[in-house]
């Protein structure tokens, strides 16, 4: 049964995407199938694999208002055993979505449980805000991934969403566990990242991940050939990093 | 008569907070009252001026919702001449400010022209996101600048926020200009940033301001002083660049 996972964190640009699809690639290299889940109406999960406007047949978009099933909407990618949900097909107005969800945060619970027992891990990307399509996503997910960048104002936002994460498992899903904080951007040189480095170890704890992903270039310069880090360029800094990660959370997943 | 300029992007971590608060302080040593509103729940636009929660006595939460009047709202920081409207005081629930905006996104009008008169910039940090909270803001705005990385997920996400953009100048406010798209994070070593540049002028032409602002570690740095950069790091590439940015609105403004 696939475990699913949702990449979390209101603070924008900290590397949720970019963690979704390396991690995600990561874990299929590693022996597993997964499936990406794009919550986030950019719709940024299929542009990093460059999925125009005209590929997409559906997403969650449509099929949570019903016009879909499933299967419709999970498109194959580069990568065999990797496959994607993108958000929606069209430029969508995510309003109708998020009054549904505002409504019935369960609305997710029967496409996904459809889908988990194709997968051993969907990835859920979320977007930088703490509402009504963030919530549905951690009231369906078995655990979470905050990406933390190593900077000022990553600190100061961390009580908002142990707060909203609190409320969730207090009053949707009791089981959610964090399978950690993963700073992400880390540039060792700087007085600032090892400053928020230690302040992070010293507030969380254990929930901080041992894997930290540097700032490299190839990782934000990956998305223009349309691949993950780890296929493109599989000995950059960014893409071992993933790859590391990902072999830390196997190897957490066995003792869990 | 002040000008409201919203400072606009739904991708995340882009630079709108740090353009807000080293835009303005740089307004102000150019001799501008300037009054900074922080519509973001994160609240970092007093995060970076060292407000703890305690300092606070009110917000625009709080100013909409009836609580409190204009004048309790605003609180002075270290540089005279610029003045700060928080989020809120405390850890806020936004969606009730989200629902009454919901239902009447001209809210904003009534306490904002009160503050017109009283400031010849106010700057307004919105979130990242497409919703209630940036549509009503566009609405009582005069103009919006765009902060926009220099990378690749940033161009593929450009045609929503135009369409937005155009949807509210149709339906809210007929007047909303643009004072233009800034490029942030700027890395002329790297291809990556080079390219992006060219796309950038090539679609937008005209409305991508001359000024671009470079990667900078110092203004990631600064928050943790508490101050804007043009304050406490005057000589740096990044004070540098927030300093040529008022100077080019400042001599926009006289032509248009
Ligand atoms: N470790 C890294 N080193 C360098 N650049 C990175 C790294 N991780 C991500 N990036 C780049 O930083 C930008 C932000 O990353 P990304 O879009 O993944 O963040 P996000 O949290 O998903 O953003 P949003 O809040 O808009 O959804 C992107 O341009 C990405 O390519
Ligand atoms: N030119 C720059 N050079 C280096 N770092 C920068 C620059 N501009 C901003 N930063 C840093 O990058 C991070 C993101 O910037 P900022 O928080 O201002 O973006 P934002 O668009 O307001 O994010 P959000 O979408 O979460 O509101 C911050 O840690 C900030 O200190
Ligand atoms: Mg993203
Ligand atoms: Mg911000």
């Amino acid at each position: 049964m696939g475990e699913i996972i949702s990449i979390v964190s209101h603070k924008g640009g900290v590397g949720k995407t970019t963690t979704t699809v390396n991690l995600g690639a990561s874990l299929t290299l590693a022996g597993y199938r997964v499936l990406l889940v794009d919550l986030d109406p950019q719709g940024q999960v299929a542009t990093s694999f460059h999925f125009g406007q005209y590929d997409l047949k559906c997403g969650i978009f449509e099929l949570l208002a019903e016009q879909a099933a499933p299967e419709d909407a999970v498109h194959a990618t580069s990568l065999e055993g990797l496959e994607l949900i993108p958000f929606s097909a069209g430029l969508q107005d995510e309003s109708p979505l998020r009054e549904a969800l505002g409504k019935d945060a369960h609305i997710f619970n029967t496409p996904f449980s459809k889908l988990k027992s194709a997968y051993d891990f969907i990835l859920i990307d979320c977007p930088p805000s703490i509402g009504e399509l963030t919530y549905a996503s951690l009231t369906v997910s078995n655990s979470i991934i905050v990406p933390i960048q190593c900077e000022y104002y990553a600190l100061n936002s961390l009580g908002r969403l142990l707060k909203f994460v609190r409320d969730v498992k207090k009053n949707m899903n009791p089981n959610l566990k964090y399978r950690g904080f993963l700073v992400t951007m880390v540039d060792l040189r700087s007085n600032l990242s090892r400053l928020v480095m230690n302040r992070l170890r010293y507030t969380l704890g254990r929930l901080v991940l041992d894997t930290a992903i540097p700032r490299n270039i190839r990782l934000a310069e990956v998305p223009l050939y349309g691949k993950p880090a780890v296929l493109i360029d599989k000995n950059s800094k960014g893409a071992k990093s993933y790859i590391e990660l990902a072999q830390e959370l196997l190897n957490q997943h066995g003792t869990s």
